[in-house]
């Protein structure tokens, strides 16, 4: 290495070598490096410290940075590993590995256990479900009755708390995604396949020689 | 009919939780 320092990991805290990072996961190195042109692109989007903040994740999801949103924040969250309110680009890669279409089925029902898990506590409770359905009602504008929201729940934990304890563990929660597999459906992305074609400039800012992809 | 979705259903809709929009330039 000598004293040679590249300008990316000068510039980013937490940059990691793309052949590292893929090494790590299920992207290329070409994959990793495409990664980074998004990751720039996000992270320079309010404040250009080579890292993402809370604000700049909403606006990259929503186009819009004001906007609160309980699910993103607890995306944010889980993607913020060290937990320093913000995300690094070993974090991103990292994180968004779970849902390349070739991570591996119990990884991503783990990360769907830990986003819903609110509180962390390592179970599902039904008052956490509860606030992720209000959540969900604002966010889409739409009304239910009390009563409808109740309904739904105990429909939810007749079917999801097998043990009737009042809150899902991982067990269980694994056994009910077996039965209801539309309920992983969002823990795979299908861009992530294409993403050396979406954000090509990749190969202009390569710094690794003789990419493998 | 709502009332006939378990609650997972219904928040795995959430635009919060769809990471693809990050990759709309």
């Amino acid at each position: 290495m000598g004293c040679f320092q590249s300008k990316a990991r000068r510039q980013f805290p937490g940059y990691e070598d793309p052949v590292s990072l893929a090494s790590q996961t299920a992207f290329s190195v070409s994959e990793v490096e495409a990664l980074f042109e998004l990751f720039k692109s996000i992270s320079s989007s309010v404040v250009d410290d080579g890292l993402i903040n809370k604000e700049e994740f909403h606006l990259a999801l929503f186009k819009n940075r004001k906007r609160e949103n309980l699910f993103a924040n607890r995306i944010f969250d889980l993607f913020d590993v060290k937990q320093k309110g913000v995300i690094d680009f070993g974090d991103f890669v990292r994180a968004l590995n779970v849902f390349h279409p070739n991570a591996s089925h119990e990884d991503k029902v783990d990360f769907s256990f830990r986003l819903y898990d609110l509180d962390g506590t390592g179970f599902i409770e039904r008052k956490e479900v509860k606030q992720m359905l209000i959540a969900l009602l604002c966010e889409s504008e739409m009304r239910l009755a009390d009563e409808t929201i109740e309904i739904i729940l105990d429909k939810t934990f007749s079917e999801a708390d097998v043990n009737q304890d009042g809150k899902i563990d991982k067990l269980e929660w694994q056994d009910f995604v077996s039965r209801n597999p539309s309920l992983m459906k969002i823990m795979t992305l299908p861009y992530l396949r294409d993403i050396t074609t979406t954000f090509p400039s990749f190969v202009f800012n390569s710094e690794v020689e003789d990419i493998a992809t | 009919k709502p009332s006939l979705m378990n609650a997972f259903e219904l928040i795995s809709t959430s635009q919060g939780l769809n990471l693809g929009t990050l990759f709309e330039k």
